[in-house]
């Protein structure tokens, strides 16, 4: 998957098995990726785990699990918010497209998490207030939202040098329509459909961008250019 | 029964509140809650006497549970504290702020809303 971290790294990762993106005192996130194909470089997620740890007057602990073709909008026990506490309303987990997105608020911490489908795989992303985002010890070192992808799992540019069963100008005009600005999320998403040559791809780039339209605090950070560290060069990687 | 679990959950949500008051915790006995406010105090007996009520059941005839259950009913009383999820009826003051909104709580405490940062995972 291409992660993007707090800071604004921007990496195309293997990942490949259970990987951290966040791991503090409030919540625990893990994503599960698999190869795109057997025996390719490139993976994508197909599975989600989210722990919200209990906090005393507010909620009890609640897991979120989602995969591929099973995107609940319920948490593991069945509910839909954070337990008969008397704050625990201040988790609450909605749809707007059911199978294709689910919203979870934790008010409690000031956190929005949305979880997508599509084109056989799951995206994810977080706006998290920056006080809970830092609550994590030493030992918590390992969490790609923070740090980004460790270099030994981001793919080199001849590893993403691979060619699908669409041409790159092909490629180039699908992200074109939906991504005019040519940055690290069309690139990404010229770099998916290349790989996979499935178009359908084109949307999870699209709405990576939508989300952190909505989520970044400063739209000045919102696109990222290739000469940030590790954004797939894929329209320059194919001459 | 799972009533010193109620306790301690009490003793440690309580702690936060306190000002240097002795631990009023319900350990067996109607405690007294030392120097501890009254509007956390409410939330954190509502909490108290929730956790009691879900291991009623199992704690039936047990002395801790009957003395905690009537030292959560002495202090509410004490303390005027009300039954739903507003604190004791408060004669003037700007309300106590609800410790599960973040967002409300960051921006009382600090003058200015809270930063945000965002992270996300897509593709392939």
């Amino acid at each position: 998957p291409h992660v993007r971290s707090f800071h604004h790294h921007f990496h195309t990762c293997r990942v490949q098995g259970a990987w951290p993106l966040l791991d503090n005192d409030f919540l625990f996130v893990q994503a599960t990726s698999s190869p795109v194909a057997w025996g390719a470089n490139a993976t994508t997620t197909r599975k989600l785990t989210i722990i919200f740890k209990n906090m005393q007057e507010c909620i009890d602990q609640k897991v979120y699990q989602a995969e591929v073709d099973n995107l609940p909008a319920a948490f593991e026990d069945g509910s839909i918010n954070g337990g008969d506490r008397p704050g625990g309303s201040s988790l609450s987990i909605q749809t707007a497209d059911p199978g294709s997105h689910v919203q979870i608020q934790a008010a409690y911490i000031g956190t929005t998490i949305i979880i997508r489908q599509t084109a056989g795989q799951l995206s994810f992303s977080i706006k998290v207030a920056e006080e809970v985002a830092r609550a994590f010890s030493a030992e918590q070192d390992l969490q790609l939202c923070v740090g980004g992808c460790p270099p030994s799992q981001r793919l080199s540019r001849s590893e993403r040098n691979r060619r699908g069963a669409i041409t790159i100008d092909t490629a180039r005009q699908l992200c074109k329509e939906g991504l005019p600005v040519e940055d690290a999320y069309f690139h990404s998403c010229v770099f998916d459909v290349l790989i996979s040559g499935d178009p359908n791809f084109t949307v999870a780039a699209q709405t990576a961008l939508e989300d952190a339209r909505a989520f970044l605090p400063d739209l000045e950070k919102l696109h990222l250019f290739p000469s940030d560290a590790g954004v797939p060069l894929a329209s320059a990687a194919f001459p | 029964c799972k009533i010193l679990r109620c306790n301690a959950e009490y003793v440690s949500s309580t702690l936060s509140l306190r000002r240097g008051g002795s631990p009023g915790a319900l350990r067996g006995g109607g405690g007294r809650a030392g120097g501890v406010g009254s509007s956390g105090l409410c939330r954190a007996l509502r909490s108290y006497a929730l956790c009691t009520r879900r291991t009623a059941r199992t704690c039936r005839g047990d002395l801790a549970f009957h003395s905690a259950v009537h030292g959560i009913e002495d202090l509410m009383i004490q303390h005027n504290c009300s039954r739903s999820g507003s604190g004791p009826a408060r004669s003037s003051g700007p309300p106590a702020p609800d410790p599960c909104d973040y967002e409300g709580r960051f921006s009382r405490l600090h003058g200015r809303p809270p930063g945000f940062l965002h992270c996300a995972s897509f593709g392939d």
